[in-house]
């Protein structure tokens, strides 16, 4: 079972659709996928057709459950979305209380790993959506998966608040056993503006290793997949952002595993 | 003195714009304007030139002025900006413990209306900027405004979490003597799609009385401006998203004031 999260703390920038499009993707090439919205806010939840408002479940009860001492029971979590082969645990919106509750105490960084490692018989593909903010969610994403996508706008604002993730990536990383490596991907790229050649040209300088190789560009279809509530794969299937996001599983899965 | 805040637990949707246009042209309008940023990741700190990361003083430091039982000196950590008449309370990365350290203690909530009482000599208004996050910060900036703007991005998605910002402000405005009156500013407006005109649709009929009567348009000319770092006014007076702030703005100050 591979684990991959999307991470930024800049807010809007495509965290939620990289996670919806790639897990879209992997779900129609046959691999069952599950995706972990760890965001207070419930965006990948309430996209694919969930409330994170509603009951008990999901994200938040592995949590409840470790602060009891136990490891959560992650599968009977987890929900169908209208996707065949795909899976949500979905986020609820009581999630933002946790730093609060539990920032300080030891052993929370590690409740999203435990309980993930209970589903590697059920599941090929996890893809886990991450708030805007460096806190507990997070540090738990960080320390679950064995790859994370950075998606970074574009644009000026965007290259001054990703010198400091990847410094917190470092930050996290030497706390690991083994590297994370991060990948980050150029998102919302408009080529009729100057700001994004321009930014993307100092992002590939800045950290030639570390940038893919080509970018998601603007795509309105993005946000009409939202209202069909089903992944832009499956909603625009030969929409330009959504082949973008094929090249880039492709790249991710390299050239050994089959497309 | 004014105190407006521009907030929304969604990210991405022009909460920082909002600020930075509205206080670029409240200062060419001959208002002393402060812009105060209580976003970690510090968008707006580091679009007016200052580094989030760097020393003391900010907004962080009112915090811990607060937690050793003293009111800090707003004042002390006013930092000057490109524009004439427009200052920055500048974040500082480390407000992103705040929850972990202060969330449960009382009193935590009111340390920024405590601090910008301080200034009302020497400011005619105040704009907050917010993080994408429901927590201390966000409740501080509704405790200490008189009106919020929620910038809401025109797409579906951005409709389902604006229901629980709009029950977070009805339960936030029950603890304040005066009711905290809010204006959901539709941003982001693309007409080549259908999101945009379907859910303005939408917008409008849910939430009647509190939204704005007209859009901010998608504009390339914002994500330009963040090179020059200066408010979009300032950078690109004609543009047509400059010109929708203008709008907005002469709505916000009414009749009886001098545009
Ligand atoms: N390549 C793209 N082209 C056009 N629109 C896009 C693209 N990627 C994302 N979007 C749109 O931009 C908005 C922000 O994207 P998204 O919600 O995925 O960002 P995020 O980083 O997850 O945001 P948050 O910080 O709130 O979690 C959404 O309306 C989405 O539909
Ligand atoms: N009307 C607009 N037209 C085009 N681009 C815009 C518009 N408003 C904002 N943007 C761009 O969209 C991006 C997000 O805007 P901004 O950073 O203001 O949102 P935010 O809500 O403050 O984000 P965060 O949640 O990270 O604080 C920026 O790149 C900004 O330049
Ligand atoms: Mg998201
Ligand atoms: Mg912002």
């Amino acid at each position: 079972m591979r684990v991959w999260a999307s991470a930024n703390q800049k807010g809007g920038v495509g965290k939620t659709t990289t996670v919806a499009c790639l897990g879209g993707l992997l779900a129609e090439s046959g691999r069952r996928t599950l995706l972990v919205d760890l965001d207070p806010h419930g965006s990948l939840t309430g996209y694919l057709g969930h409330d994170p408002e509603g009951g008990e479940g999901g994200v938040y009860a592995l949590f409840q459950a470790a602060a009891e001492g136990r490891v959560g029971d992650a599968a009977a979590g987890v929900v169908a979305t209208g996707a065949d082969g795909l899976w949500l645990l979905p986020a609820r919106t009581a999630l933002a209380t946790l730093d609060r509750q539990f920032g300080t105490r030891e052993g929370m960084g590690l409740v999203i790993a435990r309980a993930l490692a209970g589903l590697t018989a059920r599941f090929d593909f996890v893809l886990i959506d991450c708030p805007p903010m460096l806190g507990l969610l997070m540090v738990n994403a960080l320390a679950a998966c064995e790859r994370v996508l950075v998606p970074v706008q574009t644009e000026y604002l965007a290259l001054q608040g990703l010198d400091r993730m990847m410094r917190t990536l470092a930050m996290v990383t030497r706390a690991r056993p083994q590297p994370l490596p991060a990948l980050i991907v150029p998102t919302l790229f408009d080529r009729r503006t100057r700001a994004s050649p321009e930014s993307l040209r100092r992002l590939r300088a800045r950290y030639p290793q570390q940038t893919w190789r080509s970018v998601i560009p603007v795509d309105t279809r993005f946000r009409e997949a939202t209202r069909a509530g089903l992944p832009p794969s499956a909603a625009y299937p030969q929409a330009r952002g959504v082949q973008a996001y094929r090249e880039l599983l492709a790249d991710l899965l390299g050239p050994g595993e089959t497309r």
